[in-house]
């Protein structure tokens, strides 16, 4: 039985929301939310970076900008402005290195401040980048606006599909629209033999893919120089811009 | 000022019980928290794996054991013995791929069942494997039982070690000693030309350990072996059971 959808916060000015999401942490999804959001802007679109992790918002990291967002006299977000992207985390609310120890009621009331209370503008694009796990969070973003889909995030370990197809089952249950998969951590590329080393396994998320009949959208192989900066991957993100288009 | 604690859960016959940790998801915590308690096992002791990642429960794939918990009439769970090891997870109670969408508070209620509830009898001690983040399951496992301590995992990647440093500033919030640190992925070992390769760069475990003046537990490589079966890290494990002698 679907789960109803409300809702209860309506953003007239954004065109598109979509959430970045994987059910596994550690498969690469803020560098690659944080690579997306910049790929579509890059293409000319105005786009806006919603950090929903609130136990681990690193987006500020990714983006290397850790700026304090101004708080109007009637209690708004003005998100922070990092070459045209809008965004805004917890990680810029916080003192760096302070854990949030909160229960599952107090992420309701954030995702619900970021989504209703941020002055996003004007927007074609709203990308969310979504926590490990299926709970809280995701259930109060998917009952309080209507998205227009989600992007999977996967490495090709089986533990990995294993939890990500878990996330693709939420969505359906949510009655979300699951856009496509994006298969991360691929392989690595020996700099001097030039051979692909499938470190952790061929291709789990083709695979998944397959199994529920989703464009596969990418195969991101493993680079440090992402781990070194994580703007290193746009490039890999940008065909992604393109083949959404074709979904939409 | 410290979070009170209190010891909610009695449990008498277990004499250590130990929290498996990160912050950070996707670090190889799942996998080094049955490594453990399988070196444990092998060393002699009697050991518990309790998988309080309620969201991607994986015990059950790593140990290959999907063997449901049978229920007694005043409602207590057996916990599945795995080659004399005893665990219980979410997994085991689900269908396979079935997501839990559940709010925070009934996380809670797992948590606290899969203490009290389960007849885990004399153990020497009980693992615990956590979820990312620092919410609702660890809240609740420090407030309801008394830890003897906690190990943190991290990789090298400075996200994940951005993540594990608040995990270790939640447990002294908390009261809780945090054990030793132990870095995984550290290096991927070349097979052809035996070199190793920092894919995600170096030391970012070791660093942090120096930071909080904590043990370094181990360093263990990128094994594609480890993907393909969970317990080929085990003898990655062997040397930490000594090395927490040493702390205890
Ligand atoms: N394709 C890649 N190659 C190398 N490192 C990567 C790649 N994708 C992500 N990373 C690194 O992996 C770590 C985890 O990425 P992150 O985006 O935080 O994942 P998640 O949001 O799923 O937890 C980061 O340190 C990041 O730099
Ligand atoms: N040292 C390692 N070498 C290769 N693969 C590993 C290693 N440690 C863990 N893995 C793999 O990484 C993935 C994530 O591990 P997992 O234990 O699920 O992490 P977590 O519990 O932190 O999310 C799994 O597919 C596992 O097989």
């Amino acid at each position: 039985k679907p789960i109803p959808i409300r809702t209860e916060v309506s953003l007239p000015t954004v065109k598109k929301i979509i959430a970045i999401s994987s059910g596994k942490g550690g498969v690469g999804k803020s560098t690659i939310a944080t690579n997306i959001a910049k790929a579509f802007q890059k293409s000319g679109y105005s786009v806006g970076l919603l950090d929903a992790d609130i136990y681990g918002p690193n987006i500020p990291t990714l983006l290397e900008n850790y700026a304090r967002p101004t708080i109007t006299h009637d209690d708004k977000l003005v998100p922070i402005t990092h070459d045209g992207l809008k965004f805004i985390s917890m990680g810029l609310l916080l003192e760096p290195g302070q854990p949030v120890i909160w229960r599952g009621p107090m992420l309701h009331g954030v995702v619900k401040q970021f989504l209703a209370d941020v002055i996003w503008g004007d927007l074609d694009y709203l990308f969310v980048d979504l926590p490990p796990g299926t709970g809280d969070v995701h259930l109060s973003l998917c009952q309080m606006v209507d998205l227009t889909g989600a992007i999977a995030i996967t490495t090709p370990q089986q533990l990995s599909v294993a939890d990500v197809r878990k996330g693709i089952g939420m969505f359906r249950q949510l009655q979300v629209e699951v856009l496509g998969i994006i298969e991360n951590m691929s392989y690595y590329v020996h700099p001097g033999t030039n051979e692909k080393i499938y470190v952790f396994g061929k291709n789990g998320g083709k695979n998944l893919a397959e199994e529920w009949n989703l464009p596969l959208l990418a195969q991101i192989p493993i680079d440090p120089a992402i781990c070194e900066k994580s703007e290193n991957g746009l490039t890999y993100l940008m065909p992604v811009v393109e083949k959404l288009h074709q979904v939409f």
